[in-house]
């Protein structure tokens, strides 16, 4: 047997897999211990042989695919796709959980920008979370210095100190009184889903002339951004828009549903990365025809236990 | 209302929409 080491947000888990075991078995094996039931927003993540981070495919064994030869096996469970509404569409709270917590180290990473105020908001509903409601007698001052608030960023942009940085967070906690813990972790996401660069998978790419440019793969469709500001979308093919991706080698077309439209044409330099755009593509597209179709019976399951 | 409010925000992420001959020239002149 082999011996796997799986690391969610917040827990760490032991495996000894088989040679013959599968990504999806692993998968099912993970979900089943951390009873999480909305499975389909999450992937296995591992580094390959050359350091790089890439996504396991469920429908091969484990051993069979580059994962770095380590005893045990390192895996991070992570979120590989994202609701288009958190507030709709999760519905449990170990994925509430498991969404905040990544987000919110997207968010102090600086991989997702946020703006100052903003974060200081996002942190005063992460502190909700810990904390649970504001206490006068209880949480003395320096209540929040061992925690981990904001992005670097951002203090360093503003000339304030720790206390100062505590105050301003604390007026915001306050404001949170009697929001439930799992709340303030939906509270938080609801704000956090609407940061430009929340839930955007970025590639860079070329045109024609070779000039640089990104290329966002989200729940919604793909854009298209300039070098220098991966905040404002300069094209969008919503996934409606869409017939068909592929790719041959470095050359990636699209076709449009509207058939007189002309194919439209990037380059992505890599094999490897250009695998994962077409996964990213096909993952996002098929949950966003999911979304609009009827609800399966275990997601009415779910939701009709939620209310209760 | 809250939820108009909160998609008409998300559709300020998007891209201005336009038609496909309009973003191949967008892209080739970038």
């Amino acid at each position: 047997s082999i011996n796997v080491r799986v690391t969610t947000m917040d827990a760490e888990l032991e495996f000894a897999i088989l040679p013959s075991t599968t990504g999806k078995q692993l998968f099912n094996q993970i979900v089943k211990t951390i009873g999480l039931r909305e499975t389909w927003f999450f992937g296995l993540q591992y580094q390959d042989s050359k350091g790089f981070s890439t996504w396991l495919k469920l429908n091969k064994r484990v051993t069979a695919q580059d994962v770095r030869r380590e005893n045990p096996l390192l895996i991070k469970f992570r979120a590989k796709f994202y609701p288009e509404d958190v507030a709709e569409e999760l519905i449990q709270e170990a994925t509430q959980r498991l969404f905040f917590l990544q987000v919110k180290e997207g968010i102090l990473n600086d991989d997702i920008y946020c703006p100052p105020e903003t974060a200081v908001l996002l942190a005063s509903y992460s502190v909700q979370t810990k904390h649970g409601d504001y206490k006068k007698d209880y949480h003395f001052p320096g209540y929040l210095s061992r925690d981990k608030l904001l992005p670097q960023r951002v203090l360093e942009q503003h000339k304030l100190n720790k206390e100062q940085w505590e105050n301003r967070i604390k007026v915001w906690h306050e404001e949170h009184k009697g929001v439930l813990r799992e709340d303030a972790m939906v509270e938080y996401l609801k704000i956090a889903q609407d940061l430009e660069m929340y839930g955007v998978n970025y590639f860079s790419i070329k045109n024609k002339k070779g000039s640089e440019l990104w290329l966002g793969v989200d729940a919604l469709g793909l854009n298209i951004y300039q070098n220098t500001d991966r905040m404002t979308p300069k094209i969008g093919f919503p996934w409606s828009e869409i017939r068909n991706i592929s790719f041959n080698d470095r050359k990636f077309v699209i076709k449009a549903m509207d058939k007189k439209a002309p194919d439209f044409v990037f380059y992505a330099p890599r094999l490897r990365i250009n695998k994962r755009i077409l996964a990213l593509c096909m993952g996002n597209h098929d949950l966003y025809m999911r979304r609009r179709k009827p609800d399966t019976i275990e997601v009415q399951q779910m939701n009709a236990q939620a209310r209760e | 209302e809250a939820k108009e409010k909160a998609h008409a925000k998300r559709a300020k992420k998007r891209a201005p929409q336009m038609d496909w001959d309009k973003k191949h020239q967008l892209f080739s002149n970038f």
